[in-house]
This record gives structure tokens, sequence and C-alpha cells, in this order.
């Protein structure tokens, strides 16, 4: 029955009824599993097309799908992508389609399903899909999209915060103008959260007497941990182990900035005005010993100073002022305007200007691709690489849809850095000033992970030229605990003068006792988030393999793995069948932005495990367990032969 | 505070104890010509035991003037200072932190060591206390191995002893109290009656100790340590010692 359940009159008006909806959502360990439902009813006296759209983050895997048309169940099956089509071709499902499609207006992909459903025909669907969350500013975002299209019957939304590390804040901000005032529920403890959100119909309704639904949003729990030890948490279960690395308390590193901005005809207007506004912010953001200067180009490129200047008032208001003066105008001439900076930094370099201990960077801002100059993306990557000293980091800003963003993604993953997509609209100055915020505080540099035993293998990249403030760096691999009872990790980085080499050993098993307590903890946390970081990070590599037969090896391997670990990423793709096998569906990821938006803000590299430097002396490993803390003082009187004198 | 002093030559164990207030920082090692400054801030415990509030040292620090460089450790943190840079770790890391001739040595709950070009070293030790414990209050001890080259105008009351004044320990009798035997000790022109006892090495273990046989001078140190207990009280955590 449909009706009169809850008491809620729903309109016959909706002939198709969306009987329940529900998301449930856990994060165990920065490695977000979650579940999409919806049941639907045709009540309609005729076929109707129903729908499943729900949205996913880019980046996010698909691992499962099903679908139960009036008793007949679909599963869906990763297959490698031309065999899918393959057999999807083989035996088109009549009156069903599924689909992934890119959003180009946020950072989401569409996943679609439409089914003809016959009169009185329930159907339901399920989706799964796995991410990895990335601590920004400060803090991890877990976002869900809530795109139900209709009132429901069950709105049930249930998200589970598992964090061993301790939680050391959680909130649900208000996404809805406050719509939903007090509907979200949240329960918090040390190391866990639960929120739910599950309006009544009433409560969904667009106003009293609406019909439609305002729940078209996002539900966005927002957190971050408690950090006890700057070494960071190594996290050992299963045969895996994840190491979460975030140290605070520092002094950030001076930094040399060079902003390269696109002000080519195709900028003119929002674009400009919303980078203008962000280039303003990010100027007074500036440290006094920070040094900086501006690079715009066009088909020719102008510097707002020949040299890098130190970030005082007078320079920030001149360079504010220097940069509200542009008129976009011309070509792009992408190639010569990274040489000029490249030049400049490398100039102040060897002649001695920057501080030693400085990190240095260029962020370029530009909407498309080269018209004048250098056209071939490779050329342009060649050059680049050839001139830019290796401690300089490019990090890339790609407005707007007509940029190569994967040509962005390889220039920028190349020479230590990352791109990052900014989506031209109004929005477009603040996602400016966030992407900067995340990099304008560098806290380390060179930064190297070091699993010293061989009970560790297939370790995640490994080392990292900048560790910024409010970020987290996430090395995983596997790990036998047949070879070794224990897992210690050796961090050596630099900051400033200070030379810097961090340890941590996993507390082996509170992990298992702690997850045993708790259902809606993933057990399989540690593999996923392992196989998350490995595929994202071939995926990049794959972009910059240098021969054909490298490039190959890589895909293979990717392959392999999505296969195993049964996600969907650009080389697979979900067949989604019936029992018979007769009637099937095809999910693929869309063509573009192939190694598109894991989230992570840095790309690394996997080294060795390297000797430590001479003046370092690491604490043995202990065989035995280490003493509790906090354990009272024994206070003893002192035994007679103990001669003690006054005031002892 | 228990002060044990080693005198190598001697080959004996000098102890005596500064009874003071909370809050007082004492000067330890004062050594202008070496750029070298360790000094410690006395923290009281929770109530007092027996009418008598127990003084610890609560926080040291450590300034190593050509360097430009503090470091403070506290029962929590330790923090690093150069120019004008600041870095935290806390007692719950296991790190060691170079910076030109500085190495900083953490580990994890149990000690710091400072060494300063390798050729000096000093050692803090955590005594980490429960919690909940009604008088007990977290605290800090120092090690200063007898090998370190400090100038010989180096003064404070570990600092002064660098170079090792001579003592002659004799007509060892039995005390007021038979089980603790009593000595005349000859030092700095006087003689001082002196009582054998055992303090602790907490090197070994933090708890229990190690027990140091050592001949004891009453009232804080007087006559063996220059001056009176009072002289090593200093304004700030950095001060160096103006000796009257």
């Amino acid at each position: 029955s449909v009706s009169g359940e809850s008491g809620e009159a729903m309109e016959d008006v909706d002939q198709v009824t969306l009987y329940s909806y529900k998301v449930q959502s856990t994060v165990t360990s920065r490695m977000a599993t979650t579940m999409i439902q919806s049941k639907v009813v045709n009540n309609s006296p005729q076929p109707q097309n129903v729908v499943f759209d729900v949205q996913i983050p880019k980046g996010a895997f698909i691992s499962n799908f099903s679908m139960t048309v009036d008793g007949t169940t679909f599963t869906g099956s990763i297959k490698e992508k031309t065999f899918g089509r393959a057999l999807y071709s083989q035996a088109k499902a009549k009156g069903k389609t599924a689909g992934l499609v890119r959003s180009r207006a946020l950072d989401m992909e569409n996943f679609k399903t439409e089914v003809n459903a016959l009169p009185g025909a329930k159907v339901q669907f399920e989706l799964h899909y796995q991410e990895a969350k990335w601590r920004k500013l400060g803090s991890y975002e877990h976002r869900l999209h809530l795109q139900p299209g209709r009132l429901a019957r069950h709105l049930e939304v249930d998200v589970w915060i598992i964090e061993p590390q301790g939680l050391k804040f959680l909130h649900v901000p208000d996404t809805s103008d406050g719509h939903f005032d007090g509907v979200p529920v949240i329960s918090k403890g040390h190391q866990k959260a639960h929120v739910s959100f599950k309006p009544t119909v009433a409560q969904q309704r667009k106003c009293s007497n609406c019909s439609e639904t305002a729940v078209d949003g996002e539900l966005v729990v927002v957190y971050d941990v408690h950090r006890e030890e700057k070494a960071g948490e190594l996290e050992v279960f299963n045969g895996y182990f994840v190491h979460f690395f975030a140290p605070e308390n520092m002094d950030p590193i001076p930094k040399n900035i060079l902003f390269v901005i696109d002000v080519s005809g195709s900028m003119w207007g929002v674009k400009m005005k919303q980078t203008v506004e962000a280039m303003k912010t990010i100027l007074d953001d500036l440290r006094t010993d920070d040094q900086f200067s501006v690079v715009d180009f066009n088909h020719n490129v102008r510097t707002w100073r020949n040299d890098l200047v130190s970030a005082t008032k007078t320079q920030i208001t001149d360079a504010k002022e220097y940069i509200e003066k542009i008129q976009p105008s011309g070509g792009t001439n992408i190639n010569e305007a990274l040489l000029r900076a490249i030049f400049i930094l490398n100039e102040a370099n060897n002649l001695g200007l920057l501080d030693p201990n400085s990190v240095s960077l260029i962020i370029l801002v530009s909407d498309g691709d080269p018209t004048v100059g250098e056209l071939k993306l490779s050329k342009i990557q060649k050059n680049v690489k050839q001139n830019i000293q290796d401690n300089i980091s490019l990090f890339s800003l790609g407005i707007g849809f007509d940029v190569d963003y994967d040509f962005l993604k390889r220039l920028s993953n190349d020479n230590r850095g990352i791109a990052q997509r900014i989506y031209g609209n109004q929005d477009t100055s603040t996602q400016l000033k966030k992407f900067y915020n995340q990099v304008s505080t560098p806290l380390l540099q060179d930064v190297q992970f070091n699993y010293p035993h061989t009970s560790v293998t297939d370790v995640t990249q490994n080392s990292f030229h900048n560790y910024f403030g409010g970020s987290e760096i996430v090395v995983a691999g596997k790990f036998d605990p047949k070879k070794s009872e224990q897992l210690k990790s050796i961090i050596t980085a630099t900051s400033a003068n200070t030379e810097l080499v961090l340890e941590t050993l996993a507390q082996m098993d509170d992990l298992e006792d702690f997850l045993s307590k708790d259902k809606h903890a993933d057990p399989d946390f540690t593999r996923k988030l392992w196989a998350y970081l490995t595929i994202n990070q071939l995926l990049a590599e794959r972009s910059l393999a240098p021969t054909a037969a490298a490039k190959r090896k890589i895909t293979k391997t990717i392959l392999q793995m999505s296969l195993e670990h049964h996600v969907v990423t650009p080389l697979t793709a979900m067949v989604i069948e019936n029992e018979a096998g007769d009637e099937r569906m095809l999910a693929d990821a869309p063509p573009q932005d192939h190694s598109c938006c894991s989230g992570a803000l840095y790309y690394g590299s996997k080294i060795a495990p390297s000797s430590l430097p001479s003046w370092v002396s690491p604490s043995p490993t202990p065989k035995t367990p280490m003493p509790a803390i906090g354990a009272p003082v024994i206070e003893t009187t002192p035994p007679p032969h103990v001669m003690r004198v006054e005031n002892d | 505070p228990h002060f044990i002093i080693y005198l190598p030559k001697s080959q004996e164990n000098i102890c005596f104890n500064i009874d003071s207030e909370p809050g007082k920082i004492l000067n330890l090692v004062s050594d202008p010509e070496s750029g070298i400054l360790v000094n410690g801030q006395l923290v009281g415990a929770k109530k007092p035991k027996n009418e008598k509030l127990s003084t610890y040292f609560g926080k040291l620090g450590f300034y190593f003037q050509h360097e430009d460089m503090k470091i403070e450790i506290s029962t929590e943190t330790i923090t690093m200072s150069r120019d004008s840079r600041t870095s935290i770790l806390s007692w719950s890391d296991t790190a060691q932190v170079l910076s030109q001739r500085v190495l900083v040595s953490v580990k994890r709950e149990k000690t710091v060591t400072i060494t300063l070009d390798k050729e000096m070293s000093f050692s803090v030790l955590l005594h980490r206390v429960w919690k909940k414990h009604p008088t007990n209050v977290d605290f800090l001890g120092i090690y200063i191995p007898p090998t370190n080259k400090f100038s010989t105008n180096a003064h404070g009351l570990i600092g002064q002893f660098m170079h090792e004044p001579k003592i002659r320990i004799f007509n060892e009798r039995p005390g007021k109290d038979p089980e603790k035997p009593e000595a005349s000790m000859e030092v700095k022109g006087q003689n001082l009656v002196v009582t054998r006892g055992l303090q602790k090495d907490y090197r070994t273990d933090t708890v229990l100790g190690t027990d140091v046989p050592c001949w004891f001078v009453h009232n804080s140190g007087k006559g063996f340590i220059d001056g009176h207990y009072k002289n090593y009280f200093v304004p700030q955590l950095y001060s160096f010692l103006k000796w009257p």
C-alpha cells in the first residue's frame, strides 16, 4: 500500500509515487561508502517513464547498481569498457537505459537510469558508490546530493561518521535557507557521529499547499579529527595500512608566488570580474615575508614587475590597482607566459634573492587553450619541464569547459603541483580564493614516508614536494602481519631551516576492537582506501607515461584493479542485466576528464625506503606492548633500608 | 627539586634539595661565554601534604645564544623558537628536529634530548602521573653529563660544578639517626656536616628510578653551592644569572 500509511495525504496528481527515497552513507576513517535507494510505483493507468537520477561526486567510484522492475531484478557487474559495450550491444534492454553524464555546472556527475514502467509496476533502484574524504582548509566535507524529484512518502537519510582518531568537531551547515531548520538530528560521541535527516511529507513540501518537493540540494556534514601526534595516525587492518598526516603548530614557510593570469578575450566579462575580485583578496592575504609578482598574458605577455617583490602594503596596493585596470582581449599564449614566470623565479633564485628556506609556487589561471605561439600542448609541457627548476611547484586552475583540463593536469602533475577545474559562474571568485587558501600556508617541504620493513608492500605515492596547512597527506599500502607484529613509519621533512624526522607506531589491536563494536563501520575501509588512492594515482601517472609501452602497462594495472575491486573507473563500465542475461544496460564513465577529480591536493611520487639522514637515530621498534599511559603512580612506604634525609 | 652532583675526580655524589615556591625560576646553567642558558620554573603540587607543599620543575627553558634558539619544555609541549619562527611538538610525538647545530630528539612520553653540535647534550625526563591523583602533578627532570664543555665562568646551581670543586669527605660516623651515617665534607674552605642518603636516577625507570647513594648537604646546599639558593632566582625563563 502506498497511501494513507503515514497519515499524510499525497495528491493523486502525482501518478508516479515515490514510495521511499533512502540514503545511507558511512565514512570510516575518511573512506565513504554511500547507498542511494529509490522505490517508485506507477499508479497511472498508462505506462510511465520512471527515472532514477542521482548526482554523485566526480571522482567517486560506482561499485554497484541494482534495479528491480516488477519482480525482475537487474544487477550490475564491472567489465572492461570495450567488452562491456559489446555485451550491451548484444542484448539491449527494451524500455530501459542507464548512463553516467558529467555535469558542467558542478563538481558532480549524474547517474541516470530510465525505465518504462507498466501500470501498477513497482520499481526499485539502488546505487552504491565510494570516495575518499580529503581534508581542505582544516576540515572534511561529506556532501550528499538529495534529488528525489518529487515528494517521497518516506525520505530517510542516515550518515554515520566513524573516525578512530576522535572527532574534534562536527556540524551540519544549513544549505536550504532555513527550510529544514531543526530537521537534521545529530548525535555525536567521541569517535562516532550519526546525522539523520528524515523530513515528513509536509516538511518536504516547498510550501504548505505545494506539491513540489523542497528537497533538492545537498546535505553537508563538516568535521575534523583530533591529532595527537605530529607524525599522524597509522591504522592497520585486514592486511592494509593507511597513514593520515596533517601536522599542526608550525609556522608557515615564506613563499615566492607568481600569479600567471589569462587575460585573453574569452576572459572578458564575469570571468575577469570574478578573477580580479579573487586576486584582490588573495593579495591582501599574502604575508610580509612572502614575495610575489603578477604575469598577465593574452597573445602578449606582460609583467606587473619584472622581479619578485616583497608583499608590503604598498606593493600589494599597487598590484591590485594594476589588476583592476586589465582589459581582457586577444589570443592566448600560454607557453610564453609560463616561460616568463619560470624565468622570473629562476633568475631570482640564481641571484640569491630568494630566502633559501622558502617555497616557490606558480599559479596559472586560464580559461582556454593556446591560440598564439606554441600551440602543441606536449611541446608546452616539455618547454616548462625543461626550464622549471625543481624547487618550483606549478598549480593550474582551468576556468570553464573550453580549457583542456587534461593538459593542465599533466602540466601541473609533472611539476610538483595539481590542477583544479574552476566553474565559470558567479561563484568563480570564491572557488579561486578557496583554491589559493589551500596552498597559501606551506608548512613542510620534501615530505617522505618510509615504512622500513619487508612486511610492507604496494605503498601508494609516498614522497611529496610540499605539505600545506589545513590539508592532509594520505599514504596507504599492504601489510603482512605474518612478517612483523608492528608497523612503524618514519617521516622525513624540512621546514624552513629545520630538518624533521617523525616516527609513529600503529596501535595494532585497538582498531579491530573499535570497529567490531559498530555495525555501521566498514571493515573493508583500508582496502577500499588503498584501492581508491592507487587507481587514481595510476590514472594520473598514465597521462604522464613517457612511452606507449609504459602507458599500456599502467593501463593493464588499472584495469586489473578496477575489476578486482569492482569499481567503475575510466577503464571499466557497469553492465546491468537481468537474471536471464537477455536484457542489458550499460553505465560507463563519460569521455572527458579521464583522470579527473580525485580531490587530492597532492601529486607525489613513489620512492623506495630510503636511508635516514646521518644525524638521525631511530628508536628501536618495541617488541612488547607499551605500558598503559595514565596508570596511577604507585606510592609506597620506603623500605626500612632506604635512608631518606630531610626534605626528601 | 632534588639535585645530584656527580664529581668525577672525587668519584662522589653530592646531593641537596632546593625547597622554594611555585612559580620561582631557578638558574641551573648560566654560561654567557658559551652562550648557553638553562633555567627551571617550579610548579607546586595540587595541595599540601602533611602541611607541606611539594615543588617540582614544571618547565625548563634552554637558550643557545649563538644559534639564537630557545627551547621551552613543559609537561605538555616542547616549543622551539628561532628568529621569529616557532615549532611546537608534544610529548605524544616521537621526533627529531635538527636546526643548524641544535638537535632536539623527543621520545614519546619519555625524554627530550638536546644535543648541541654533537658535543654537548641535555636530557629532560617527563614524569607523568595519574591525572586524578589528589596531590601529585606531572613534572620534569634534567640530566646534564659532566663531559659537557662549558666555559670556566659557567655558573648556576648545576653549571658551577662543571669545573669540579675539590672536596674531602672525612670522619664518617654514625649520625643522630643510627641508620643515617654522617661525615664531614671540606669544600670551598668550609667544613660541612653531610648525611649519607639515597637519591634517585630516573633515567632507567621514570617511576621507581635507580638508587644513587650520595652525601646530602642540608639547608638547600648551603656551603656547597656558591652563595644562597635565592641568589639563583631569575626573573624570566630566558634570563642569564646576574651574580651579586
